[in-house]
């Protein structure tokens, strides 16, 4: 049975992506069977696995809104053993102006995922940098929380609406979903403003740190435009090497924190 | 009459926040008069500013949900003669599903900043990270639009995605929308990358591209959370240095693109 993360920060361009992108590659690339499920209209993940969502006959979109079976969507990510993706396309954004005015509108992907969760270890969700309707569904589908934080002020302001929003979401669709941990991106450890954000994190909210922090690098920028990874555009990297070092300690407990 | 300029990029994280207040407090320091317009649930221009979105009284959704007048929500910035600031709270997530439902929602915001917008020289607009219909109200109310690029693979790709919004735009809701210009963000010039995904902009979407590009600086961070601008935190930097070029152009030439 899938352990299921949903990796969520609605604060714009913090690594959401490349984290749901490296933990994937990391987990397949030792032996987990791993889908990766795109919830953003913007198909960055999609685009990054390999595929063109302009091209893509069938999406999340379709799953959705009922007119497709998921099995039917998934694919598999080329040159990965393992690795699976449920695809987004620009329809999703049609899909959340749907979803508003559907009864039971938080559950339609956690119901979606039923059938197919069981087919693999982990499940990771790429959420887009919003609180609204596709992200509801991502936190109601999950077993626990990633939240992936670039330490810097205008990312760490918003890290209480979004624990404001698990609270909800537990309240009201899905008791069980816990935060399993804040991942440190895009880290420049030099920087004094960096650390305390870091630790400020951590002390104000009670929220665990994982380590290591995933250090800053230009390697990243390179790899979507490849479609790849960056663990398979820089696998010697620091980069790399802390998305494994995060991507063990996933399946290391049990998804409760 | 002011000229009203959306800053507009569906991607996250890519300085859209960043260049709305530096270009503000640029034009305001060289003496027009300039307001800021919030239009991000998110508030992090708000904050950016030195206000608190949780304590706000009244904001921008009071103001297009037709509660209160435009005039009695405007406040000026601390410290910076001739800025004002229309601030976002986190209840303008509620605007954009209230908006949904309503005929003419794309005129909304126009509709609200008629009656102001002669007060002013200048109106910044700061989209959110989607192409929803609150961007879509900024697009509307807007003479031309200021493209943020941060010159990554992610970030370019959502470049056609965007202009074609912007012909929609055009077609049914502001024919006289154009795009003054691209502003190349968080620039790293050393990186083959970088310069690879500026020229191709230009020349793959015939977009101009302004001069020069906002070098990458990690002064720029530690700005939101003093409550300032780049321009009052490091006022001697490369980075303020470049808004204040940027800034100077807006102004020199009418917004027809
Ligand atoms: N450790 C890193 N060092 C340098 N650049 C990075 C790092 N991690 C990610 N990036 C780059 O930063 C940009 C933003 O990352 P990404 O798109 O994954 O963020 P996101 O949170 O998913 O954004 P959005 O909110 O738009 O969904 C991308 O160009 C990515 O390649
Ligand atoms: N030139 C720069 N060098 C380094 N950091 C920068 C630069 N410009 C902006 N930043 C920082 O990058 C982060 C993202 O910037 P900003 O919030 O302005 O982007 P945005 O496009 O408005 O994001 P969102 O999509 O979430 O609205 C912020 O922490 C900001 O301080
Ligand atoms: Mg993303
Ligand atoms: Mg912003």
């Amino acid at each position: 049975m899938a352990v299921i993360f949903a990796v969520a920060n609605q604060k714009g361009g913090v690594a959401k992506t490349t984290t749901v992108q490296s933990l994937g590659v990391a987990l397949a690339e030792s032996g987990s069977r791993v889908l990766l499920v795109d919830l953003d209209p913007q198909a960055c993940l999609t685009y990054s696995l390999g595929f063109d969502p302009d091209a893509l006959e069938s999406s999340l979109h379709d799953v959705l809104i009922r007119r497709t079976k998921v099995d039917d969507v998934i694919r598999p990510v080329a040159g990965i053993e393992g690795l699976f993706v449920l695809p987004a396309t620009i329809d999703l954004a049609g899909a959340e102006v749907h979803l508003l005015s559907r009864t039971g509108r938080e559950h339609v992907l956690a119901r979606a995922l039923e059938g197919v969760a069981g087919d693999y270890d982990v499940l990771l969700i790429d959420c887009p940098p919003s609180l609204g309707v596709l992200t509801i569904n991502g936190l109601t589908a999950a077993d626990s929380v990633l939240i992936p934080l670039q330490c810097e002020a205008l990312s760490h302001r918003g890290v209480g609406q979004l624990l404001e929003t698990i609270e909800d979401v537990r309240t009201f669709a899905n008791e069980d979903l816990s935060v399993f941990g804040v991942i440190a991106t895009m880290y420049d450890g030099r920087t004094r403003h960096a650390r305390m954000v870091r630790e400020e994190v951590s002390s104000r909210y009670g929220l665990r740190l994982l380590e290591p922090p995933v250090p800053k690098s230009v390697r990243f920028a390179e790899a979507p435009e490849l479609g790849r990874s960056i663990l398979q555009h820089a696998p010697g990297s620091p980069g790399a090497a802390a998305y494994r070092a995060l991507a063990a300690q996933l399946l290391a407990e049990p998804a409760a924190g």
